[in-house]
């Protein structure tokens, strides 16, 4: 048996709208601590990685490991019903065939609820090594999204390169080239701060249409986490307040 | 898409 009610369900609507666009069909882990999941794009470019704790959830009961298997398009179809107000439940039994999901709304006594149909994924669970990251930065995540989406509109490809005083998104094209440059910056508006942890430089490119899709996810965070390694993917990570953490993993492009 | 490496290059199966 599990049972999992989340007061602010919002997050919930905004969690699958932030994965939908990537991954297609995704077994949901179930466990007696919290909810995770991970799944890959089709093309085997970037994986999404999401991990909610049971101790933000106002109700949590799972007495054993359970796997959910679900079409992301479809439980988004479903998250359409909820209203943004609305407290989420989330119910299976053991073996089940599909997920119970239940919208509440206390204020207008309005319940809605829909039986989800699970389906069977042969999916491969990839194991994410433990990575000390020698870059790491921390930006508003309205920024991040904003530079993202303009430099796309001049270039499929950013170079992003870190050292210890500033980090720069880079692109050229057939409009021209240029960059983005952020230095570090603890202002005392929290909103406006650029945090550059630098142990080492780090310069690589990435495919900015994936960070597009992964900034979706910039509305359940103020702020947007870049972990850099020469040699490994970028992890562009979203805290989920009291909850979790959702992080994409993107793998570098290399220069022709 | 050319140069794109691929995720699992970098993480192996479970």
């Amino acid at each position: 048996m599990f049972e999992a009610k989340l007061t602010e369900g919002l997050i919930l609507k905004k969690i699958v709208e932030s994965i939908k666009d990537i991954v297609t069909d995704v077994n949901i882990d179930i466990s007696p601590s919290g909810i995770s999941l991970q799944a890959m794009d089709s093309s085997h470019v970037a994986l999404v990685s999401l991990n909610l704790s049971m101790d933000g959830f106002e109700h949590y009961r799972a007495d054993t490991n359970m796997v959910l298997g679900v079409s992301i398009a479809n439980l988004a179809k479903v998250m359409k019903l909820a209203d943004n107000n609305d407290q989420i439940t989330l119910q299976a039994d053991q073996e089940a065939t599909h997920l119970k999901i239940i919208f509440e709304n206390p204020k207008t006594e309005r319940t809605t609820e829909f039986n989800l149909n699970l389906i069977t994924i042969d999916s491969e669970h990839l194991a994410i090594p433990e990575t000390e990251y020698s870059s790491v930065v921390t930006i508003n995540s309205g920024e991040f999204s904003k530079i993202c989406k303009e430099l796309f509109s001049l270039s499929e490809t950013v170079q992003i390169t870190t050292n210890t005083d500033y980090v720069q998104f880079s692109v050229e094209g057939e409009v021209g080239s240029g960059q983005v440059r952020l230095g570090h910056n603890d202002s005392e508006k929290k909103e406006d701060q650029t945090i550059l942890e630098v142990s080492e430089s780090v310069q690589q490119q990435f495919a900015i249409r994936y960070l597009n899709m992964f900034n979706k996810a910039s509305t359940l965070s103020s702020f947007t986490r870049l972990c850099l390694h020469q040699e490994q993917p970028l992890v562009v990570e979203f805290k989920i307040d009291n909850l979790g953490v959702l992080k994409y993993f993107l793998a570098p492009k290399i220069s022709d | 898409m050319s140069g794109q490496q691929s995720i699992m290059k970098f993480f192996g199966s479970k």
